[in-house]
């Protein structure tokens, strides 16, 4: 899976997320992508997301959303997806990553699972990293 | 605000062989959208331009290099939105094209729906004028040898993990 979410000059959010799916999966088998809300959310009043990892957990939570849902609440990108996977992880077991802006372009490259290939670029500087406190 | 594109290229397991190649198509695609958000660009055409980026990059599981299925086929699926308007096109178990993505953005900005499937996705991209291209053109001999090594009952299960 790859995916990437942007903040632009006009203040404007997008997200996109594009996948292959799931190693040998059963033919017809739609995992989280597709879906609004699980595979990614935009929402320039709260910020985007977009999702990588086990598609039937993600969509059982709806991660994208529920990201987004606390960072309504007040949380920062970074602790909205921290808080988001450690809930996929304890109430479901499962395991994934997120890329997450808000609408002042703060942003967080996050993950439960053991890696997670990511890159952020803001302000002519280049940010990336692939294990766990990269 | 600042202007700011992340990309990712997914959670699932990364040889330490291929990291090197993982780490280098995330930073392409990334500077990619970036420099589409610097020439005044959208974040919906630098996001989109992003995963083109890491679709066609054979180390990502999407578009070239996806994960095939138990029958040993490519079956893709892809989402925008648009935070603006709250707009979203998706495309689900799509064969034959080389970007879901651009599928997926035309289902939003063409189509009063959210999401196509399978073969009503193709008719779609074939009205659209999004040429097909070869099912052999997206599998790559790393997603063939993943696809067998899986199919055998002793499959390494760090392998096997359920990331897409």
């Amino acid at each position: 899976t790859v995916g990437a979410v942007a903040v632009d000059k006009e203040g404007n959010i997008a997200c996109a997320t594009s996948t292959g799916g799931m190693l040998n999966k059963m033919e017809g088998r739609v995992g989280d992508t597709p879906i609004i809300g699980s595979g990614g959310y935009a929402d320039n009043l709260l910020g985007a997301v977009s999702t990588t990892g086990h598609g039937e957990t993600i969509m059982k939570i709806t991660l994208a959303r529920l990201i987004l849902f606390h960072m309504e609440q007040g949380q920062s990108a970074e602790a909205a997806s921290d808080l988001g996977l450690a809930y996929m992880k304890s109430r479901l077991e499962g395991l994934g990553g997120v890329v997450t802006v808000d609408p002042q372009g703060h942003w967080a490259a996050r993950f439960s699972s053991n890696y997670m290939a990511w890159a952020a670029a803001q302000e002519d500087t280049l940010h990336y990293g692939l294990y766990t406190g990269e | 605000m600042l202007p700011v594109v992340v990309v990712h290229g997914g959670a699932g397991y990364i040889p330490k062989e291929r990291s090197e190649l993982s780490i280098s198509g995330v930073c392409s695609a990334v500077q990619a959208g970036y420099t589409i958000l610097q020439g005044e660009g959208s974040s919906m055409d630098a996001v989109v331009e992003a995963v083109i980026q890491m679709e066609n990059n054979p180390a990502f599981n999407a578009g070239c290099g996806s994960v095939l299925n138990i029958k040993g086929e490519v079956e893709m699926d892809a989402l925008v939105m648009d935070g603006k308007t709250l707009g979203s096109g998706a495309v689900s178990a799509v064969r034959n094209i080389a970007n879901p993505i651009q599928l997926a953005r035309l289902v939003m900005d063409k189509t009063s729906h959210a999401c196509l499937t399978a073969e009503g996705a193709s008719q779609f991209a074939r009205s659209m004028g999004i040429p097909e291209v070869p099912l052999e053109s997206l599998i790559t001999e790393y997603s063939r040898m993943r696809w067998k090594k899986n199919l055998a009952p002793d499959a390494n299960p760090v392998e096997c993990q359920m990331l897409g």
